[in-house]
């Protein structure tokens, strides 16, 4: 009996070690769909465009935002070799990264959430190598943790 | 900078889950609790 | 023999955890080496960029510090103390190794 209660322990804490993991994986895979998309995005835009933005138009991944209302006060100090910079906020801000971005554009197909139109889903499936496709099947139908 | 870093949040661009950034966020929001 | 069943069964269920887990470590593994080589290759850094619209529309806040900078950048946030005024001061420190730090103020109007 005592054999049997520490084999439980143990497979409840493989589970949750699991289920841990499987999330870090569904986050790494939405990131690498997201980052696909943003290329074939840019590069049809382009090809329409026939012209590359012009640098002050585009922030360059990787990136962050930091997001705060405007009236806020924000004092910065700058190294002079730009390496490392001081802000100090007077009112919230918030922080979020580049991924956080494409997904709020629409790049990672509704998958971070489970809402994935089929049309949408063959998209992503096609975004991946095969060993991945059941997990972004799975995420599609909603099973995301 | 009155950085102690026993009470300071990182992360690492490119290299940290986007997860640290929430538990910043949510620091924050707490105003620090 | 009923607890001996079960003991046989909970082993039979860690050994299929095990292997679970074991595919997850190298599927993680494979897309991280994968989103490493994508985001070092020169093709796909040359399309990886946003508009300011892009952030703008992704964000209702109406300051937005778009801060770009390397890999390894490290990013501190201390937890926010009483200033001398008796208001919060929050506080964000970013220090790089490889590269200059690129900040820009993105201002909705």
């Amino acid at each position: 009996a005592q054999e049997c209660e520490d084999l439980k322990a143990e497979r409840q804490r493989r589970q949750e070690r699991i289920k841990q993991k499987q999330s870090q994986l569904q986050e790494l895979i939405v990131q690498q769909i997201a980052f696909k998309n943003l290329v074939q995005r840019n590069r049809e835009v382009e090809q329409q465009s026939k012209r590359s933005p012009s640098a002050n138009t585009i922030i360059q991944l990787p990136f962050i935002i930091i997001n705060t209302s405007k009236k806020t006060i924000i004092d910065c100090s700058i190294s002079n070799d730009k390496f490392e910079y001081l802000f100090n906020f007077d009112s919230m801000f918030e922080i979020h990264d580049d991924v956080e971005v494409l997904k709020r554009l629409g790049l990672a197909l509704g998958l971070e959430s489970g809402r994935c139109s089929a049309e949408q889903m063959k998209i992503a499936t096609s975004l991946v190598s095969k060993a991945l496709q059941p997990y972004v099947t799975e995420m599609a139908q909603g099973s995301v943790n | 900078s009155s950085l102690t870093p026993s009470t300071a949040y990182t992360y690492r661009f490119t290299g940290s889950p986007s997860k640290e950034l929430s538990d910043i966020n949510q620091m924050i929001r707490q105003g620090g609790v | 023999q009923e607890v001996l069943e079960q003991v046989e069964l909970l082993k039979a269920n860690i050994a299929d955890l095990e292997l679970q887990e074991r595919e997850l470590d190298m599927q993680k593994a494979c897309l991280q080496q994968s989103i490493k080589q994508l985001n070092e290759d020169p093709y796909s850094c040359r399309y990886s960029y946003v508009m300011h619209e892009d952030i703008c529309d992704a964000f209702s806040g109406d300051t937005l510090l778009a801060v770009m900078a390397p890999s390894g950048t490290q990013l501190e946030v201390p937890v926010p103390e009483m200033g001398h005024n008796g208001q919060k001061k929050y506080q964000v420190n970013l220090r790089s190794h490889s590269a200059p730090i690129q900040v820009m103020l993105i201002n909705r109007e």
